[in-house]
């Protein structure tokens, strides 16, 4: 472990916690992409396969349940509780995002570090992960202005993979034989895919507005 | 090993 990992996991524990705050306490999903949520779900369903066959640290275990408990319940509230589901904008949310999973599965399928049934998925995982913020940015141009825990929400889930980037830096450095293009390129694509989000979201935050 | 130190990332 180290700082730059500590700091991604810890701003990717907000961002969840930040949407859930927001869902539970004013029952309000507005702006969120469900797709994008229904998406990280699958994303943290395939990745922790193996958190019963091999066990990491305490903190580890503990996040991946965090991460599983916390994406699996945003998408019960935005489907199937009642306030919070009347908030959601289903006319807006409309990117194919199994159009997605497909490609990735297949990518995972020819491009991995070894070819067994966990390292499959997991590296399915990193493609899809890298493209799952895909459905909320559309969602975002779409609905233009949006309130600032989302804004914050986006903000930190973007950041948390930018700083898994130094991370993954000290490593290289600090660790032998610690080389893995697949998650560094799957990391990097999807870290500037918010690229964009974070010119408007650090224009109007230097603005003192909401994010726009 | 190869597989645990690389799968310690969340």
């Amino acid at each position: 472990m180290n700082i730059f990992r500590l700091a991604g996991d810890m701003t990717h524990l907000a961002s969840v916690l930040v949407l859930l705050l927001k869902i539970h306490t004013i029952k309000s999903c507005a702006g969120v992409s469900l797709r994008t949520q229904e998406l990280y779900a699958i994303v943290f369903a395939t990745r922790y396969l193996d958190i019963f066959t091999s066990f990491v640290s305490v903190y580890n275990t503990f996040m991946k349940l965090v991460f599983l408990g916390s994406s699996f319940s945003i998408v019960w509230y935005m489907r199937y509780h009642k306030a919070v589901h009347r908030t959601y904008d289903r006319e807006q949310d409309t990117f194919r995002h199994w159009f997605l999973v497909l490609p990735c599965l297949v990518l995972a399928l020819l491009i991995h570090e070894k070819f067994t049934f966990l390292e499959v998925l997991w590296t399915f995982s990193l493609y899809l992960e890298a493209v799952a913020i895909l459905p909320q940015l559309v969602l975002l141009q779409r609905t233009r202005n949006i309130d600032n825990l989302t804004g914050q929400y986006i903000f930190l889930l973007g950041g948390y993979r930018g700083l898994y980037i130094l991370n993954w830096i000290y490593r290289y450095f600090t660790e032998p034989h610690f080389v893995h293009w697949i998650t560094w390129i799957a990391g990097l694509v999807q870290t500037l895919l918010y690229a964009d989000f974070f010119y408007y979201y650090f224009l109007r935050f230097i603005g003192g507005r909401g994010v726009e | 090993g190869y597989m645990d130190d690389y799968h310690d990332e969340l």
